[in-house]
């Protein structure tokens, strides 16, 4: 199982649909600082759930639509898809790969998918769990968070471990 | 509920202790529950004074129902002591070593139960060259269980790469994916195309 | 009082929209007054959407005492617009660009008002090498009136030093300056000793 | 003006006296992680009046007392002196230097002394006024700190401004 491609439209700084596809293995993100690279990061965390504005940079879930560039307009939607490879059939259900998307738009519409067809949030953290990824996330390190771990409440730590029990 | 979590807690303290020890040789580490009323607290490893090895915090343990159940739900405290430092509250340890810890832990609750994949956005922004090395290893090494894709600055990273992705933005503010480097070793087939579809 | 205030914060500002100018080529930056009521909450500059020049928020401007007593001990507020983007919060900038901006700022009130000497503890970790160079050229500029002390791994960074100090800590937990270099140019008469007095 | 010495005894990783002496310009702090590069900047800190333990990054102010390593016994009292030079009279004291010394120790005796004579925070803050150094530290970037100036409250950037003034 691994992350086998990220859709991106509308999303951040990436206002015309893009593809990344990556295989297994160590896959590395470089480029100049305000380039985008934090901004795929979101786009994962976003994509499979995220609930707070503040853990993708935003004051509002809006923030997520690209607002405009130069000679660039500002788009009325975001939508990402992710897209786990299942293959070797890890995770619990008979499809060969599992496809989560998530969009909202400036009316307020926002909604996800799984492998298509339209769904709620439960079914998206159910299809997650199956997957190993759980609701915590804790396998997304988002930039600037990493000492969170160490400072963060006892508490906290414990949800860790029972996810992955 | 508290048998599986119980077994997974013992899984991972075993392998956060071997985790500390490879990434701060010499050095020790371990995780201790707490009972609940204690664990809403931010992490307050209790100084231990004194160039003595640091005093197992059990005291008396009372095996009573009560103590055990408020144990169960309580949370995990994490203690660290590198080499030759006595051990101390988490939050005097240095922006390196707590970049470490938090690495350690990660890749501990990781051996006990791996996700598919593992994004780190420039979580080795701290590190010097030889704990980003140590760091570097153990991504390595673990490469074959879980997938990694890792936002970095760092030459060091870029080299340890199977697949390197090249991000730039023009003057539109617009993000481009720009280029695609597979390592010396990829048999072709793995490459992604980045198509403004 | 205020009008002292107000001197020191017009300069402080030309000043912040020079550093930008120079920090973010291209980009476009200023210090706004906002209303007591407003500067207790985050910095929250508004998205101003599309991709024209982000309006004004001045809207109506009262002259009245009401109005300029509210501003006179309200906040400042940060604006910030790399160049081809169009102003958005500054929460969503990234990383690096969020240093260059909180630097900026360090250095408009440096300008203004210059401390004898300056602390700065990795503060270009999230750079990349272009904008760490902009930094270190600004700090080299300043260095005739204000004293820079720097703790860093960056290696432009030791090469833009003056003189450079080794730190080291041995298997007992104590710290030790083990060298100094004095940088090429040096007359000798700044060797500092480091004893173990 | 500058910073000229640092004389550290019983502060934090600096259990026996330590004396750091810079010259003017810019001077870099380079070793590996955890040999004591932030403690140095902790020990200006705390000399010049920090009152908070957070900003410090310990729990209580006695956390900064040495507490020991391999072969090393623990202190019981912290030192850390500051000494400006003034050579330039740019502070408003006559004197060619300003020394300014805290101390704590276990058993709960703390204080400061200024040109080596005992006095009360409120005449180490007035010295620094007169330096242009002020209340707010501003000048003082500790390891992590430096993107908390953009996410600061509006009225927080108001004070580093006004101690400019
Ligand atoms: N809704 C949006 N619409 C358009 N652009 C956006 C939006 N949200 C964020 N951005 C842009 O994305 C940029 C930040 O990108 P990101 O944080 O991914 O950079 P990065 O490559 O991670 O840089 P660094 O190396 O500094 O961490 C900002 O400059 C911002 O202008
Ligand atoms: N009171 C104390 N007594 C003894 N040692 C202490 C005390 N407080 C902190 N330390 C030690 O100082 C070390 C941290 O040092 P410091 O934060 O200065 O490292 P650093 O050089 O800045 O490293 P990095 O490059 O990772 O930021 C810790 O490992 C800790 O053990
Ligand atoms: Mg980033
Ligand atoms: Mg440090």
């Amino acid at each position: 199982m691994h992350l086998r491609e990220i859709n991106m439209k509308g999303f951040k700084s990436f206002p015309d649909r893009t593809r990344l596809t990556f295989g297994p293995g160590v896959s590395v993100i470089v480029g100049p600082n305000g380039c985008g690279k934090s901004n795929i990061t979101d786009a994962i965390l976003w994509a499979l759930g995220e609930q707070s504005p503040g853990a993708i940079r935003g004051q509002s879930m809006q923030d997520v639509i690209f607002a405009g560039g130069k000679g660039q307009s500002r788009r009325s939607a975001a939508e990402v898809e992710v897209v786990i490879d299942n293959a070797d059939g890890q995770a619990g259900s008979e499809f060969s790969e599992i496809s989560i998307t998530r969009h909202i738009s400036r009316d307020g519409d926002a909604g996800y998918r799984l492998n298509g067809a339209r769904c709620r949030l439960a079914d998206v953290i159910e299809a997650l769990a199956d997957t190993g990824l759980g609701r915590e996330m804790h396998s997304v390190i988002s930039q600037g968070r990493v000492e969170a771990l160490v400072s963060s409440k006892p508490r906290d730590r414990r949800l860790l471990i029972e996810e992955a029990a | 509920i508290s048998e599986l979590f119980e077994r997974t807690f013992e899984a991972t303290s075993r392998n956060f202790e071997e985790m500390i020890s490879e990434l701060f040789p010499g050095g020790k580490g371990r995780l201790r529950r707490i009972e609940s009323d204690q664990s809403s607290k931010p992490s307050v490893s209790e100084a231990s004074a004194g160039e003595s090895d640091p005093e197992p915090e059990d005291g008396v343990r009372e095996d009573s129902d009560e103590e055990s159940a408020r144990v169960d739900d309580g949370g995990v405290e994490i203690e660290v002591t590198p080499a030759g430092k006595s051990m101390r509250r988490l939050s005097l340890l240095s922006g390196g070593e707590k970049s470490m810890v938090a690495l350690a832990f990660v890749f501990a609750v990781m051996i006990a139960r791996p996700c598919p994949f593992y994004v780190l956005d420039e979580v080795e922004a701290a590190l010097d060259d030889l704990n980003l090395d140590r760091f570097l290893r153990v991504v390595k090494r673990f490469a074959d269980r879980s997938q990694f894709l890792i936002v970095t600055h760092q030459k060091r990273t870029m080299d340890a790469a199977d697949a390197l992705y090249g991000v730039s933005m023009a003057e539109d503010g617009v993000t481009k994916v720009v280029s695609y480097r597979p390592s010396q070793g990829d048999t072709g087939d793995r490459v992604p195309e980045h198509d403004e579809a």
